[in-house]
């Protein structure tokens, strides 16, 4: 189950947790050509991903970030 | 690589051919909520798996659908 991202929650977070889920979406939105600024709705194995990397899980993660 | 799909070149397939892509793009469309009916990119592991579907090749079915 994919998660809508807030960018603007994103900006907010502390640098170290900030900047790995900022090139991880960077990434996505080059791919996409997706550059509306405002929200990102990833799939839900990027989710599983991501939480991987952050060493925490996926509600938390999703609870963080989510619109 | 996915395929950008002219969807209203899907409704000028002959019955057989064109009812097996109609209802895989359907069930895509119900699962985004996507209706705006004119075209419809889907993901690259979705063209193999209609190639197989229909025993084509990946590089015929995209000649014959994408816009
Ligand atoms: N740019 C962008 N906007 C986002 C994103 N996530 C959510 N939104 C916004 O929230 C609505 C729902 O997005 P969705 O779940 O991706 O559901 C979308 C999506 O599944 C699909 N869709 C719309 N436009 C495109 C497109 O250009 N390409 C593709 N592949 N799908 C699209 O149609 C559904 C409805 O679209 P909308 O009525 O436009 O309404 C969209 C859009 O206004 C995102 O990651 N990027
Ligand atoms: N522009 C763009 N956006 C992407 C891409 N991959 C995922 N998303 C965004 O992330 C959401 C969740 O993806 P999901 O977990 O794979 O969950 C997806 C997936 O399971 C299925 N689905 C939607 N479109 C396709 C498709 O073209 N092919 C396949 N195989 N499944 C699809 O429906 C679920 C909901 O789809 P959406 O409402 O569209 O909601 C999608 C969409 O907003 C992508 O490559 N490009
Ligand atoms: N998850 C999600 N992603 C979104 C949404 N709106 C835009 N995007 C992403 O942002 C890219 C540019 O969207 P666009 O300027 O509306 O311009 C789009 C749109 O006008 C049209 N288009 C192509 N395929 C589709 C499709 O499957 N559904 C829809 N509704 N439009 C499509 O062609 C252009 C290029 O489409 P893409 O290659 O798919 O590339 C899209 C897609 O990756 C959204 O609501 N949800
Ligand atoms: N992990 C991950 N990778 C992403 C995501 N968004 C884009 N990508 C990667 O970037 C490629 C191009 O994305 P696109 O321009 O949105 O072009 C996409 C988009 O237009 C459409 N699409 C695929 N899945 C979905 C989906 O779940 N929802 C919507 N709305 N569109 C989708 O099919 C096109 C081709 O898809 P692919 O062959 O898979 O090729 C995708 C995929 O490899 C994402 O949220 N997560």
């Amino acid at each position: 189950e994919g998660v809508t991202i807030d960018l603007t929650r994103v900006e907010r977070l502390p640098d170290s947790l900030g900047d790995v889920i900022d090139r991880f979406l960077k990434k996505i939105q080059v791919q996409r050509q997706d550059f509306n600024g405002r929200v990102l709705t990833i799939r839900g194995s990027d989710v599983a991903m991501l939480a991987m990397l952050l060493d925490t899980t996926d509600a938390e993660l999703v609870a963080q970030l989510k619109r």
